[in-house]
């Protein structure tokens, strides 16, 4: 099947699709409008990811590259000053993902580390408990590759 | 049968780590 670099991005994809969000999250493609993203992490924290914030994703960017580049720098900065300034967690050590390559090519590494963040904002969020209970529920395989992106991102928890 | 046992040990450490992380109870801000 798939190899391990692109297992996490297609299992989180798995993942984001439990969101129900209105925009699609079917492929990459659809994934890398940003769109999609920023409705989960509405659904996330909604006080944080607020409606002024989602006002400021566009919804209907189709091809145009500058546009899905513009969304995903916004949503990859709002997700990283959460880290910051409502988990207080420094994740300077985790290599962040590059949102060009996203927008450009829907790449499937950097995709997976983009989800990989919004995964640990849903696991450590008030609604954590919900959250879990649903990855609990969900494939093996996909709970597998779960459970090792949270290991990653909590590395360096105690530091 | 070697296949079933490891199937239940996976979904032993699956289920230990994610009810750990449940009662780990870290997201609460500010």
């Amino acid at each position: 099947m798939e190899n391990s670099e692109t297992a996490l991005a297609e299992s989180l994809i798995i993942w984001l699709q439990t969101f129900n969000t209105p925009a699609p999250c079917r492929t990459m493609e659809e994934l890398a409008t940003g769109a999609a993203m920023s409705q989960a992490l509405h659904q996330i924290d909604p006080t944080w990811f607020n409606e002024a914030w989602m006002g400021r994703i566009k919804t209907d960017v189709e091809d145009n590259w500058r546009l899905k580049m513009s969304n995903l720098k916004k949503i990859l900065q709002k997700v990283v000053d959460y880290y910051n300034e409502v988990l207080s967690q420094d994740i300077s050590y985790f290599p962040l993902p590059d949102v060009s390559l996203v927008a450009e090519h829907s790449e499937p590494v950097e995709m997976g580390r983009l989800l990989q963040l919004i995964l640990g904002c849903a696991v450590r969020c008030e609604q954590q408990q919900e959250y879990i209970q649903i990855i609990m529920t969900m494939e093996e395989s996909v709970q597998h590759v779960v459970m090792k992106a949270i290991q990653e991102l909590m590395k360096k928890d105690h530091s | 049968d070697p296949n079933m046992k490891a199937g239940a040990a996976n979904e032993g450490v699956l289920a230990n780590f994610f009810n750990s992380l449940l009662s780990k109870k870290t997201g609460s801000p500010g």
